[in-house]
């Protein structure tokens, strides 16, 4: 799921690189993708909480993380009218201590959710239509998994 | 030839299921 999500994550035209899993664990790409996929949610204010010079402090990378989850969350809340499952929430003590790409992975695969759900979605989907078939069919695994756990 | 009648079912797969999102109304859940 992360590699699959991963190579999704490098469409978007962020300023902070997404080549692999370290160079997401401090949050800043993420971030960026989610002003990507809704800069009127996820807006420019959102965006400048989340600390970009983080190199190897921990601390700075789990609190960029929280900042991602809960605006995330709030997203899926007040967006999309629906409450996130439990199963579907990604440890993010085990992304930013152990870059654990399982993890990662749920965090990716919400990410996904927002933006197959958000006001641009078509414009999104197209873009995954052009992925690898194999890259296509893990998202859309990932999709289904997130519509059959959705909490309303 | 099989394997070309299952890539072609796979292309469909896809297809049908991201044509469907597409059409799912905006915000909504699933």
């Amino acid at each position: 799921l992360c590699d699959s999500l991963i190579l999704w994550l490098q469409t978007f035209n962020t300023a902070q690189s997404c080549k692999d899993v370290q160079d997401l664990t401090n949050g800043v790409a993420m971030a960026q993708v989610l002003h990507e996929i809704d800069a009127a949610w996820f807006d420019k204010p959102w965006l400048n909480r989340i600390k970009e010079d983080v190199g190897d402090n921990w601390r700075i990378k789990a609190s960029n993380l929280k900042k991602v989850l809960q605006g995330i969350m709030d997203y899926y809340h007040e967006f999309l009218g629906q409450q996130i499952s439990e199963d579907l929430l990604p440890d993010l003590s085990r992304i930013s201590e152990h870059s654990d790409p399982v993890e990662l992975g749920r965090l990716l695969q919400l990410i996904l959710g927002c933006a197959v759900n958000c006001e641009k979605k078509q414009e999104h989907i197209q873009v995954i239509m052009t992925l690898e078939e194999s890259v296509q069919h893990v998202v859309m695994a990932a999709i289904q998994e997130l519509m059959s756990k959705e909490i309303v | 030839d099989p394997s070309m009648k299952a890539g072609a079912t796979s292309e469909g797969v896809l297809a049908n299921f991201f044509n469907s999102l597409l059409s799912k109304k905006t915000g909504s859940p699933g």
